[in-house]
């Protein structure tokens, strides 16, 4: 069970993770696609 | 004169089983006590692993939702690139100008406010994170100016509606068939908010019936709410993946057309994508980046046990036909 539950932790933990990487990547992606919408404005 | 000895001031709470079941008949003080507190330990167990894998399958669902708005993002953003590309491979001596002018107004704003569409789709979910609660601030300081953009949408030759799925809710308040195209020309206001002052008009191309042509007015000045339902659903790509139509509608501001059709190119000049403070779409290219993509899809489809039993039947189905071709 602790085996269980510590394989759960491990796996919450590097979904996070891949979670806050994927925001980051969307949040450049955002400002690179706004400023080339702006450059076009 | 000590009483220690002679008063037992101790008060005997030791909850050794094996203690009470000496003092006390076996029937009366039953073994359940331990059983019970066995019961609520495992109890208390099962409760925190299933909140464990609660929250697992959230951020997992999240995790999928931001993959998914990362794949439209980024085919957007290259199908805006390659009409930058085109644009200044058509007019060489226009872009100079109009990108110091745009990067002199633009520089101002911080960079929550540049974070438009994206970030009110973010606002959906729920990770706690500090710059996610920056990007949920509406766009307050936008100012509204006569920005003319086109898009084009191919839509399917029995749809004879003037309907262009945008993400934005629209009321139509006029038509009228115009001298140079056979097919009305629809006009909507966009009805989410009262003073969003964006117009809309939408008709169909006359070289080809099967696009429609909306051309925008303005700039929204509220959060696209659907735009979110509509990346799930697709809509965007079918949007991104449109002709861009060659009609030109007279207009006193600057106009852009969108040509979201032919797949990305690089950009012809280099210092062009410097300019335009790039480097996402290099991250995007970079096999890195890829290799991310790829390792996101293949993680959400072995999650998938649909997809898992699929695929083993798939397989066993594969060897069966193989041994009884052998045979």
């Amino acid at each position: 069970d602790e085996q269980a539950a510590s394989a759960l932790v491990e796996e919450l933990n590097r979904v996070s993770a891949e979670n806050k990487k994927l925001t980051e990547m969307l949040t450049v992606m955002c400002e690179n696609y706004n400023a080339l919408q702006n450059h076009l404005a | 004169m000590e009483y220690t000895s002679l008063v037992d001031t101790s008060l005997d709470l030791n909850l050794n089983p094996s203690h009470f079941s000496s003092l006390v008949p076996k029937k009366e003080v039953p073994n359940n006590f331990i059983e019970l507190g066995l019961r609520m330990s495992s109890v208390k167990d099962e409760q925190a692993a299933s909140a464990l894998v609660e929250e697992l399958n959230r951020v997992s669902a999240e995790n999928k939702k931001l993959t998914e708005m990362l794949t439209v993002m980024c085919e957007n953003y290259n199908a805006l690139q390659n009409h930058l590309a085109d644009y200044m491979a058509k007019n060489p001596a226009a872009p100079s100008d109009s990108t110091n002018n745009s990067s002199r107004k633009r520089k101002p704003e911080s960079p929550t406010n540049q974070v438009m569409t994206i970030n009110n789709e973010r606002g959906n979910s729920e990770s706690s994170s500090s710059d996610e609660d920056s990007c949920k601030k509406p766009r307050q300081e936008q100012h509204i100016k006569a920005k003319i953009s086109r898009v084009c949408v191919r839509t399917e030759a029995s749809d004879t509606g003037l309907l262009v799925k945008d993400g934005y809710q629209w009321r139509k308040y006029g038509q009228k068939v115009t001298r140079d195209n056979p097919s009305p020309r629809a006009y909507f206001k966009c009805s989410h908010a009262p003073s969003c002052p964006v117009k809309k008009k939408v008709q169909r191309s006359v070289e080809d019936q099967s696009i429609l042509v909306a051309t925008y007015e303005g700039e929204h000045n509220h959060p696209n709410q659907s735009k979110h339902e509509q990346a799930s659903s697709g809509l965007n790509r079918t949007v991104a993946s449109t002709t861009l139509g060659s009609a030109s509608l007279s207009s006193s501001g600057p106009t852009i057309t969108l040509d979201l059709t032919t797949p990305p190119k690089p950009p012809t000049n280099p210092s062009d994508e410097a300019k335009v403070g790039g480097g996402g779409d290099r991250r995007v290219d970079t096999p890195e980046f890829q290799q991310f993509l790829v390792d996101q899809m293949a993680s959400s489809l072995t999650k998938d046990p649909s997809f898992k039993a699929a695929l083993a039947a798939a397989i066993s189905g594969r060897m069966v036909q193989q041994n009884q071709s052998q045979k």
